[in-house]
């Protein structure tokens, strides 16, 4: 369809921009309320800690209003809003439109925060290095059988909110089990958000797999 | 748009239909995971108990194999699958396909369990008589406002999983104030499946609920 092939050649477009600043592209995606907002807070003050010198920024890609780009306000860092409109998901001209108006000079690590959906967003490419897929222990773990398109395409699944595991019937083995299944090479986290319940050594892991793979892109 | 208009007309064949066969069709939506499934199970147990004489049949509309399908025969629930293939919703013409192939004799109360997604679902009639959308507290008290078009056209919202409330930043209050400034004649429920630490009579307020609007159709 000639829509996806203006998208895949705007994706080239975004990336050659990424590529020429240095800029490393995270394209986060999941269902409605999986955590993405409340991770990338964690995880970019967790990434401030460990490597004082790296400087990461954040496109928030929403339906409706800025909720999220206040909250990551609020938590001291710059979020860039793309209203998507009636789209349920970011595509390569929104970013395109945004990098050619904004600069992104000096910044290290890129966030692209997509809209809330287990769907849409896979199929449209932004020019992004990695693609990331939450999926919290509250919606169960069925999902990556039922909606496999985005667990097939990522480089990572991240297992959130496994403080409630003791309150809902999610078993991680089964989920890993599909998620295996349909991409062997996904490397898999499950976490809870510092503070919470949970074994926090996984949370240290995605940290590290974040920043090793940055440096794999050179 | 001539798809939508097609769709509306499909629609309204359907409604047809369920007019002349005497069943009144409860169309439920909601993100992945907010908890279709398990509530149509317990409300169809629910309902066969306070009323012997009814009858409940459902409908699963899924992108991706028949887990939910066979989770209903699992409950002793009847379900016909509709697969979606691509579509991330149900539309009017697969349900239309489905009304002429099979028979739907007898039914009181038809339950279509739409696909996990909280944008396209609610955009597609099917030529049901009425639209509930659920909302499980883990998913966050903003999601009315971030995703605004489902709860604008439901008849009712149910808020899911409310035993986890005291594990999640989940403010009811909140919730309710967005989904009363986008429809202010929306009954809402804040429930938690039987079995689980909430006040259960939320529950039985929603049972009362689907058969009173069931029998508001004559
Ligand atoms: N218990 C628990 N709740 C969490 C955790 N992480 C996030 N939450 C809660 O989950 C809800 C949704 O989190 P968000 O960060 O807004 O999710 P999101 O994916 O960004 O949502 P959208 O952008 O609207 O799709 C909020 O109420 C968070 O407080 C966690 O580790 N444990
Ligand atoms: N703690 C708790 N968990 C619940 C409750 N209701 C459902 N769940 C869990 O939520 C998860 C998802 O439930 P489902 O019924 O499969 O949700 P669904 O909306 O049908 O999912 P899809 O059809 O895939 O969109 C499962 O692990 C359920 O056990 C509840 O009241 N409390
Ligand atoms: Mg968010
Ligand atoms: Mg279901
Ligand atoms: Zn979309
Ligand atoms: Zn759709």
């Amino acid at each position: 369809e000639k829509l996806m092939e203006d998208n895949d050649q705007l994706a080239r477009h975004n990336r050659e921009h990424f590529d020429e600043e240095k800029i490393v592209a995270f394209n986060f995606m999941s269902a409605p309320g999986a955590g993405k907002t409340t991770l990338i807070i964690e995880l970019i003050k967790a990434l401030r800690a460990k490597e004082k010198e790296i400087s990461c920024g954040v496109v928030e890609g929403d339906m409706v209003g800025d909720l999220d780009t206040k909250r990551m306000a609020e938590a001291g860092i710059k979020a860039f809003q793309i209203s998507t409109g009636k789209a349920c998901h970011l595509d390569a001209s929104m970013l395109a439109r945004l990098l050619h108006q904004e600069s992104f000079e000096n910044t290290d690590i890129l966030f692209l925060e997509n809209v809330g959906n287990l769907v849409c967003p896979a199929e449209f490419a932004l020019g992004e290095h990695f693609n990331v897929v939450l999926l919290s222990v509250s919606e169960g773990d069925d999902k990556p059988f039922k909606y496999p398109i985005m667990f097939q395409k990522c480089d990572a699944v991240v297992l959130t909110k496994c403080d409630l595991l003791p309150h809902v019937d999610f078993s991680l083995a089964r989920a890993e089990g599909f998620i295996k299944e349909l991409n062997p090479r996904a490397s898999i986290f499950d976490i809870s958000m510092p503070g919470k319940l949970y074994d926090s050594n996984k949370f240290d892991q995605l940290v590290s797999w974040l920043l090793t793979s940055a440096k794999s892109v050179s």
